[in-house]
């Protein structure tokens, strides 16, 4: 699961049986009472339900495996739409897909162009008062375009039934290996480079000296045992086999730091099995330009290995292009990485970025993205809205 | 070649959650996603707000809320404009 926290939103993502929603009246309090945000469902803070009014809320999912196993509101999407809006007015909710295949919930309210207090549990008396709307329905690219971040697009990929041979890299088991084997190599390598440079003043077994310890040892031998102790203050195994999964499957590639130099990755491998990673990407620093507090992007991806339930998403909102990688590119990577089954691509973006009938450029991607290697395109619908349009793709195996 | 400057994000680790964390009873993938927006932009925040917004928030405050969530925090990811917390689960 991932948090990403900004300045004026925060993005929470779970996986397995989290109950996400029972957060929500925490989380307004919180950005009430501990950031400053207005409330107007009580008169002081200290109304135990005093709770910042937000300006927008999205929620969504895939459809669930084992529906019957999730906790509180999450036992259905139908008990799901209703949590919310007993919270909020004004909301919407979408499925977007084949009802009796793979499918994508949506819940989204308008824009808040007002004070006007959305409803709470708590707040009877108030939600009489009906949010002010003066547009329609929209989904996350327009909360972008409502609010002047014109060039953001959000894209998500959901990946089912991943190759079980390829999935075993995301065990715990198969990633020691791989660390092991790794570390080795670059022991052999710093010796060899060593003996290279030393030539004949030293003999082989010089060196034996120093790399006494087991292969499979962790620790690199070379390095000097004060920095060993260090790095394993600022690390844990799962972060440690987390990097090294990172590195050996790809990911780290995805956002190259030859284009994106200070991309910084943090990355944990679970016991058992299972993955999680989370990507800051900063663009570079333009000082003294409004365009720097949107310039920080994120990427974040959730593996769940097993045969019977596998799954894997990857979420990002660098833009394409610019310079940087294409979309497609971006998928075709993310898709060779866990070589799914089958998967989904949503993608949300403002109209005043890519526009499919007035900015050719736009038309190029969108064919771009209809081929991916080795996969066939099932299903493409498109919600096309005053602001933005949402993309949802789905794909099978060829 | 990576050459890391003064915006490069500074990692955080929990050592008391990820150390011992068994996720062998963990199912299921696919996850729910919450975006909750307080304001259009970052240059946008009402007045009276921090000027960091939810930034300034603690990370022992999100714990709270991320208790009754059923996750916890396994490292945190900090950058100027954004945070990133990787989660339990």
């Amino acid at each position: 699961s991932s948090m990403f926290v900004f300045p004026h939103k925060l993005i929470l993502k779970t996986c397995g049986t989290t109950t996400l929603l029972l957060g929500l009246h925490r989380l307004l309090r919180i950005a009430a009472e501990h950031a400053g945000f207005p409330f107007h469902n009580a008169k002081s803070l200290d109304d135990i339900h005093a709770a910042a009014t937000p300006y927008r809320v999205f929620y969504s999912r895939k459809n669930f495996l084992f529906p019957h196993k999730q906790r509180g509101p999450h036992r259905s999407w139908k008990q799901e739409v209703k949590y919310l809006d007993d919270m909020f007015e004004g909301g919407s909710a979408y499925m977007v897909g084949k009802m009796n295949g793979d499918h994508w919930y949506l819940y989204i309210t308008s824009p808040r162009t007002s004070l006007t207090p959305p409803r709470t549990p708590d707040d009877g008396k108030l939600s009489a008062n009906p949010v002010s709307t003066h547009r329609i329905p929209t989904g996350r690219a327009s909360i972008f375009n409502g609010g002047l971040e014109c060039n953001d697009e959000t894209l998500e990929i959901l990946m089912t039934d991943l190759d079980p041979e390829n999935a075993k890299k995301f065990y715990l088991e198969h990633a020691s290996a791989v660390a092991s084997t790794r570390l080795s190599e670059q022991a052999q390598e710093a010796r060899q480079m060593a003996i290279d440079s030393l030539g004949d003043f030293l003999s082989d077994d010089t060196f034996d000296v120093f790399s006494n310890g087991s292969d499979s040892d962790l620790h690199d031998p070379h390095t000097p045992l004060s920095e060993q102790v260090e790095t394993e203050c600022l690390t844990t195994e799962g972060h440690a086999l987390g990097t090294v999964v990172s590195d050996a499957c790809g990911l780290s590639d995805v956002y190259p730091t030859s284009k994106y130099p200070d991309a910084r990755i943090d990355a944990y491998l679970f016991t058992p099995c299972g993955f999680s990673a989370n990507g800051i990407i900063p663009a570079p620093q333009k000082h003294g330009n409004d365009d720097d507090a949107r310039s920080t992007h994120y990427f974040t991806v959730h593996v769940t290995p097993e045969p019977i339930c596998s799954f894997a998403s990857f979420e990002t909102n660098v833009p394409g292009g610019q310079n940087g990688r294409e979309t497609s590119e971006i998928i075709d990577h993310v898709v060779q990485i866990f070589k799914p089954g089958r998967f989904s691509v949503t993608l949300f973006e403002a109209k005043s970025v890519h526009t499919y009938d007035e900015v050719p450029a736009g038309v190029g991607r969108s064919k771009r993205m209809e081929k991916i290697q080795g996969y066939r395109r099932i299903d493409r619908i498109v919600h096309d809205f005053d602001d933005y349009e949402l993309v949802f793709r789905y794909y099978e195996r060829e | 070649t990576f050459s890391p400057s003064e915006g490069t994000p500074h990692l955080t680790i929990n050592h008391d959650v990820a150390a011992d964390l068994d996720s062998t009873n963990a199912f299921e993938g696919p996850e729910k996603l919450l975006e909750v927006w307080f304001a259009p932009n970052p240059k946008a925040l009402p007045s009276g707000v921090n000027p960091n917004g939810l930034k300034s928030v603690s990370n022992e405050t999100w714990v709270g809320m991320l208790d009754m969530v059923n996750c916890k925090i396994l490292s945190v990811l900090e950058a100027e404009h954004m945070d990133a917390y990787l989660l339990s689960e």
